[in-house]
């Protein structure tokens, strides 16, 4: 039997909105040791996703099984606009089951609602992703590389990313003209959330689709900072860090064969 | 252009 607890219904609401736009069907592997995990891909196969919810993410977490949860993501989502963000949530399922329930508790005003989500099995393939060597590795304010991400995507449909030792440029070259963003490196001791990191091995110029990047920015209500790390012709892994987990994306990049 | 790659040619599949 699965039982997982979140303090706030807000992470997992989080979650499925931010990914819930590039993959539709995905299953939700469960473990006693790893808590939940997702590895799903989107139809292109250029975008992978890669979520990591350890037990420490939940207030109460037991999983006496392994157990593969195949879900619909709309239907999920639609599930979990039912609860508050603050509402306590559980998820519920038996050792071979056909449906996952999903509770939301408001302990002020003693609300129980109770949901059932039926499950589909999904056939799915599994990628191999080794830790990778990078090139680089940006730390920045998760909002400001969503505005840099949603600004440019109306310039084109491609954005380069070059990064320096001491900053990291965007450009976008589009029909109507050309733009780019140039963020420094900087580090606030104030509010070290606003600070801008560039580790750097190699300098780095590298194109990805605007579109896939829009979708890689949904995650922003996630985390206060997004980690970027980028290898010359390789895929970029984009990181939201979660109190106890990540969430990843592994994007392939743009370049000639 | 630049063509877009795929992940499937970098990362192993199962």
């Amino acid at each position: 039997m699965l039982e997982g607890k979140f303090e706030t219904a807000s992470t997992m609401k989080k979650v499925i909105e931010a990914i819930k736009d590039s993959v539709k069907l995905c299953n939700l592997n469960c473990s006693q040791n790893d808590g939940i995990t997702v590895q799903a891909i989107d139809d292109s196969r250029v975008l992978l996703i890669a979520l990591k919810l350890d037990p420490s993410c939940f207030q109460e977490f037991r999983c006496d099984k392994d157990l593969v949860l195949g879900l619909d993501l709309e239907s999920l989502s639609k599930i979990l606009r039912q609860g508050n963000p603050e509402d306590y949530l559980t998820l519920i399922a038996e050792d071979s089951p056909d449906s996952l329930l999903i509770v939301f508790e408001d302990s002020k005003k003693d609300r129980i609602s109770e949901f059932s989500l039926k499950l589909m099995d999904i056939d799915s393939d599994v990628l191999t992703i080794d830790e990778m060597e990078h090139d680089c590795a940006i730390t920045l304010p998760a909002a400001a590389f969503a505005k840099v991400a949603r600004d440019m995507k109306t310039l084109s449909e491609s954005l380069q990313i070059l990064v320096t030792k001491d900053s990291v440029k965007f450009k976008a070259d589009g029909s109507i003209g050309t733009g780019s963003v140039i963020l420094r490196a900087r580090t606030n001791l104030d509010d070290t959330k606003e600070s801008i990191l560039i580790d750097l091995n190699k300098p780095v110029n590298l194109t990805f689709g605007a579109k896939y990047l829009n979708d890689i920015v949904k995650a922003t209500p996630l985390a206060d900072t997004v980690t970027i790390k980028l290898t010359d012709k390789a895929p970029a892994m984009f990181e939201y860090k979660l109190q106890g987990g990540f969430l990843r994306y592994y994007l392939a990049p743009k370049f000639e064969d | 252009p630049s063509h877009q790659q795929t992940l499937t040619k970098f990362f192993g599949g199962s």
